[in-house]
Order: structure tokens, then C-alpha cells, then sequence
């Protein structure tokens, strides 16, 4: 999970800010 | 077979499909299609080009792995609104996105690609190959704009184009898939509603296998810019280094 963790994030939770 | 398979799919459940994924497309696409018809004739002028072409090779690679970063994120967006994806385990739904995004990304592209003076959407204003030329990689954006021409000749509809950007999204082949069978069973369902939109259409019968066909050229691409990245990283280590995290991420091997 370390090394993709912003890929994690972005599938966790929020979408892009201007969607 | 996929004729066997299509029977056991009942086309209530075809269209199913077909809506969720084109919604799911149309709800992440960076540009709306007015926005992309508004900007299609603003051209970079000849000075705004040779400001472009005047950058240091660092300062465009920079701006070109900002742009892709940004549309990674559309596309991480957009799988997780086809049904089914969320559903498979994480390291799946991260090698897929991993293997795929660049892909999704080259079939996006045409949207914002204009076939009739081979010019394409950078930062706001229309261009042609010459615009990335400090970045040092004419044969690979050669490639693009090459890949850029051929699909906008099958002139796909919206449904077509978000049907098989999930088609290829979700492909049971990338290396070290745990459930591939999960990933095969939902790219089946997705290219059987993508031959039915084709055949909606009554356009050409081989539309599909036209389209399957573009599929090397793009995975040639996505080599070719690993290739270009890496030997780039050697050569400016830090620019590197300071890439955007999440196109890091997805390209570091």
C-alpha cells in the first residue's frame, strides 16, 4: 500500500476537487 | 462464442452496463464536448509556439507530467463509477489502473483531438506536433498524433468511446492480476455492449475488431514513454524527483 498510497487514497475516498 | 456468450447476457442487462458506463464516462470527462466544440479553432499563434518550443527540456517535461497527473485522477474517478470494479480486490483495481490509465487516456485524447489540422489540446489552446518539441521525444508524439488520426477516422460516438476505454481499462491480461477470471467476466459484458451500441448504429460491422486493432499501437506508446521517462530521469534526476507524486507513482516500475 506504501508505494501506491495516492492511488489508495484517491480509490478510498474523494474525487478530483472539480468533479 | 461471444455470440453464446451474448445469450447468456440478457440485453436488459447489456444496457444496464452500457448505462452505467457511459454515465460513469460522461460524469469524469476533464472537458465537456461544448467546451472542447468552443476551444476547437483557439490555435497556439506562431510566437506562443516558439515560446513553447524555447522552454528547457525539464520546465516541459514538468508541465506534461503535470497535465497527465491531472488526468489520471478523471480516469481513477472513472473506474470507480463502472460497476463491478470496486467490487474486485485493491491490488487489482491498482494494477489495473496502473496498466490501463495511459490507454483510457490515448482513447480520451481524441475528444480533444482535431484530425482536421492535426492539433490537439494543451493547456487551453490547440496544437500541432511541433508544440513539444523541447521535450526531446519526436518519435513518441508522433506516435500519439498518428494514434490521434486513426481513431478519429472510426469516428466514435460518445457511448463507444466510454465503452471501450472500460473495455480496455479492465483487461484480464496485465501481469499479476489475483482474480483475472473476475476481470475477464466484466470486459466480456463491456465488449458485448459495446458491439450492440455498434450495431445500434448500423455502422461497419468490423467497427470493433477496427477498434481492437488500435490496441498495439497504444501499448507501443505506453512503452515508448516508460522508455522516455526513464532514460529522462537519468539524465535530470532531480527535475525528476519533483515530478507530481501521483505520476510517479503510476510510472515508476
Amino acid at each position: 500500500t506504501e508505494r501506491h498510497k495516492i492511488l489508495h487514497r484517491l480509490l478510498q475516498e474523494g474525487s478530483p476537487s472539480d468533479i | 462464442e461471444s455470440s453464446q456468450l451474448a445469450a447468456e447476457i440478457s440485453s436488459l442487462e447489456i444496457d444496464r452496463i452500457a448505462q452505467n458506463v457511459v454515465k460513469s464516462h460522461l460524469e469524469t470527462c476533464q472537458y465537456t464536448t461544448e467546451e472542447l466544440k468552443r476551444l476547437a479553432w483557439t490555435l497556439y499563434s506562431p510566437e506562443e509556439i516558439r515560446a513553447l518550443q524555447s522552454k528547457s527540456c525539464e520546465a516541459m517535461w514538468q508541465q506534461c507530467s503535470l497535465q497527465i497527473s491531472n488526468a489520471i485522477q478523471y480516469v481513477v474517478e472513472f473506474a470507480k463509477r463502472i460497476d463491478g470494479f470496486m467490487e474486485l480486490c485493491q491490488n487489482d483495481q491498482i494494477i489495473l489502473l496502473k496498466a490501463g490509465c495511459l490507454e483510457v487516456l490515448l482513447i480520451r485524447m481524441i475528444r480533444a483531438f482535431n484530425p482536421l489540422n492535426n492539433t490537439v489540446l494543451f493547456e487551453g489552446k490547440y496544437g500541432g506536433v511541433q508544440m513539444f518539441k523541447s521535450l526531446g521525444c519526436d518519435d513518441l508524439i508522433s506516435a500519439i498524433f498518428e494514434l490521434g488520426r486513426n481513431l478519429c477516422r472510426l469516428q466514435l460516438s460518445d457511448e463507444e468511446l466510454a465503452l471501450f476505454t472500460a473495455a480496455v481499462l479492465l483487461s484480464p491480461d496485465r501481469p499479476w492480476l489475483t482474480e483475472s477470471k473476475k476481470v475477464q467476466k466484466l470486459q466480456d459484458k463491456i465488449y458485448v455492449a459495446l458491439q450492440h451500441e455498434i450495431q445500434k448504429k448500423h455502422s461497419a460491422e468490423d467497427k470493433l475488431s477496427k477498434m481492437v486493432s488500435k490496441l498495439p499501437l497504444m501499448k507501443t506508446i505506453c512503452n515508448l514513454h516508460l522508455d522516455k521517462m526513464e532514460f529522462f530521469r537519468l539524465l535530470h534526476p532531480e527535475t525528476a524527483m519533483n515530478f507530481p507524486p501521483l505520476y510517479k507513482e503510476v510510472f515508476n516500475s
